[in-house]
């Protein structure tokens, strides 16, 4: 009937419709509008599992590919955080269910060489973190360097980091550079590892808490050989490429899809589930200890 | 009473002899009872490996069969779900049967490429079937 036929106009409207045209639409069609920014919240997982997987996913396909050191090292963090079907081990120290790695979207290199003081090797880094949602609280963030270094494995190298991040203040017309930064060295073994990584929390969380979602940070890193503790002298620099860090956030998602340890342990608490005790045949299966699923009967 | 019993027996057709216990299965429990089922997929072949990395293979497992009429206890499903029953049975057989539904699920570890070149590792809950019930 015509009737019908204008609804089913109005349905395939929905589907295509972009948001504008949403108003027009009968009110019991409209999608309400929690669920409408609930969507566009969902990881691009859920989302493909709500458009029922058949949405050819090319659309959301990653535009840029990581750098292939990125990927070994999240392949490695997963092998030590989920077994290999994919179940989260049940480590106690593990907190976050989420983990994200950003690589900069854009450095301008300034390298200079002073081989007294080692090799400076200083880079300007803006990372965009867009994809952290506002329901994922950080817990731990680091700048994650990777080395490329004809360094023999078992020595140790000394570095001194100088981090700044640059804040450009909108509010006001001339727009400073507001800038914070911190200088810290750290020491560590070069072994098998191939990365160092440089606790940047305490230094990021306010920026992040403030929904700061583009972070440009300066970044200085000296780096020589030898251990300043030892007191041997501090070698030459390592001739090392470092390449540009990438920024790891260990966050704890707290929106309903999210697995949390704490919830499932405190659910585990609630309702312990009881002793499959298997149903000897001549426990009455209708009385209050045969509640067991049928299986354990039949078996 | 003697008389009468034979001419009973000379009436009632030979039965084939029963074997008891498949008799007494059909009350036990019905052939394909609500129960949990294997399924093992793996992201190639829904084409999402190009931005899933890990798992390769991911079981979610689903519950398929039919509810026993008396559940109450097997299946730790609520009184409610005997009263459905007897609605449908007695009362109004357009109100559905209980259905065979998980009851517990376990949580799955994924690690993605976003949209944007980032990686995420994300523990989602619910994301795979671990016990069957009848609601």
């Amino acid at each position: 009937s015509p009737h019908s036929r204008v609804v089913s106009d109005k349905i395939s409207g929905l589907l295509v419709a972009p948001e504008d045209n949403v108003s027009e639409l009968h009110p019991l069609l409209r999608l309400p509008k929690g669920a409408r920014r609930g969507y566009a919240l969902l990881p691009p997982l859920l989302k493909v599992l709500s458009d029922r997987g058949d949405q050819n996913w090319e659309s959301e396909a990653p535009r840029l590919q990581p750098e292939s050191r990125a990927l070994r090292y999240m392949k490695r963090l997963y092998k030590m955080s989920a077994t290999k079907e994919g179940i989260p081990k049940a480590n106690k120290s593990h907190l976050y269910n989420t983990v994200r790695l950003f690589t900069p979207c854009s450095e301008c290199k300034h390298r200079h060489r002073d081989l007294m003081k080692g090799d400076v090797h200083s880079v300007d880094l803006l990372f965009n973190l867009d994809r952290v949602t506002a329901l994922e609280h950080l817990l731990k963030s680091v700048l994650l360097y990777s080395f490329d270094t004809s360094v023999p494995i078992s020595s140790s190298i000394t570095c001194t980091c100088h981090l700044s991040v640059k804040e450009h203040d909108f509010s006001s017309q001339v727009c400073p550079s507001v800038s914070h930064s911190i200088a810290f060295s750290l020491h560590f073994e070069l072994r098998k590892r191939k990365w160092a990584e440089i606790d940047v929390t305490s230094f990021l969380r306010p920026l992040i808490a403030t929904n700061r979602r583009n972070i440009h940070m300066a970044v200085n890193v000296t780096c020589l050989m030898g251990d300043p503790q030892q007191n041997t002298k501090l070698e030459n620099a390592i001739n090392m490429a470092l390449v540009p860090p990438s920024l790891l956030l260990y966050l704890n998602d707290t929106s309903e899809q999210a697995y949390h340890r704490w919830n499932s342990l405190r659910h585990r608490r609630k309702n312990p589930v009881r002793p499959r005790q298997r149903n000897s045949p001549l426990v009455d299966p209708m009385s209050d200890k045969g509640k067991e699923n049928s299986q354990g009967k039949r078996a | 009473s003697r008389q009468r019993r034979a001419e009973n027996l000379k009436e009632a057709p030979a039965t084939p002899p029963y074997n008891l216990s498949e008799y007494f299965k059909q009350f036990l429990f019905p052939q394909n009872e609500c129960e949990l089922h294997n399924f093992r997929l793996s992201f190639s072949q829904l084409k999402w490996d190009k931005w899933i990395i890990a798992p390769h293979r991911y079981s979610p497992q689903y519950c398929k069969g039919d509810c026993p009429r008396v559940v109450g206890h097997r299946y730790g499903s609520p009184v409610h779900t005997m009263v459905q029953n007897i609605i449908y049975e007695k009362l109004d057989s357009s109100v559905p049967k209980p259905s065979c539904v998980p009851a517990e699920y376990s949580p799955l570890s994924v690690l993605t490429i976003e949209p944007d070149g980032s990686i995420v590792y994300k523990e989602y809950e619910d994301m795979i079937a671990t016990k069957c019930t009848c609601r």
